[in-house]
């Protein structure tokens, strides 16, 4: 028997809206710690990791641990019909091949049930080792958003660099290149609109714009961004999902030929 | 051109 039950719906509905374009199809594993996934994109050069804890759900019952095979598009589809103040419960049960998402309007006056087949699908799961990272940046996410979309005008690679004059974002394309430089700054009024770069060596890596631009979709869950960087690893960006969790999305990188 | 590494050549299967 799975019952969860999100006061806060909106927060799935955006978690939605910023994978299902990455991921087309994935596996929700839900297990007594929480609500969580993680999926490579189609062409493997990157993996998403959402987990949403259990004890950021108003109510959250689950007898056994549960891999639900959800085909993403056609949740998006499901939870657009919910109102955006509405709670959201999701109901399984591990006899039946079904998910059902329930929304229930603040008023309580109208509840809603959509139910979805579920699917098979055979994911291997990855090991992610925690890891040292030669530099984190943690940044307004609406700034990256903007950096990532500028740039993607202009190239379709970034060169993300970060020294101790800051951090920097450089592409090259047909009509010309972009140097953006983004400098340490916290002497603002609110710690969220603040620019942290904690560089324990400088690095610089280059990354596809295309799926950088895809990982900012995730821009309205969360004010910050962090952005994690290591010349032997993948970027890790995150986004923080109000005292609950997470997504993380990983990039592996570019290198010369 | 750069060379696109993929992901799964980072972390280790379960």
């Amino acid at each position: 028997m799975l019952e969860l039950r999100l006061i806060q719906g909106s927060l799935l509905k955006k978690v939605l809206e910023a994978i299902k374009d990455l991921v087309t199809e994935a596996n929700f594993d839900c297990s007594a710690t929480g609500f969580s996934l993680q999926a490579m994109d189609s062409s493997h050069v990157a993996l998403v990791a959402l987990l949403l804890r259990s004890e950021g759900f108003d109510h959250y019952r689950c007898d056994r641990n549960l891999s639900m095979g959800i085909n993403l598009n056609n949740m998006s589809k499901m939870l657009r019909c919910a109102g955006p103040e509405d709670i959201i419960t999701i109901k399984g049960d591990d006899g039946t091949d079904t998910v059902t998402f329930m929304f229930e309007s603040q008023k309580q006056d109208k509840i809603s049930d959509f139910e979805m087949k579920l699917m098979d699908i055979d994911s291997e799961h990855l090991g992610i080792p925690d890891a040292e990272y030669q530099a984190i940046v943690r940044m307004p996410s609406a700034e990256f958003a903007r950096i990532c979309k500028d740039l993607g005008s202009i190239g379709d690679t970034v060169v993300i660099s970060v020294t101790k004059e800051g951090v920097k974002f450089f592409t090259r394309g047909d009509v010309g290149s972009a140097n953006i430089v983004c400098r340490q700054n916290t002497s603002v009024d609110k710690p969220e609109d603040s620019t942290v770069i904690e560089m324990n060596e400088p690095v610089s890596l280059t990354f596809a714009l295309r799926y950088m631009n895809s990982f900012t979709k995730a821009t309205t869950l969360s004010e910050v961004v962090t952005i994690s960087l290591s010349s032997e690893l993948p970027v890790v960006v995150e986004y923080k999902i109000a005292e609950m969790g997470y997504i993380r999305f990983y990039l592996a990188p570019k290198i010369e030929d | 051109g750069d060379l696109q590494l993929i992901i799964s050549g980072y972390f280790f299967q379960l």
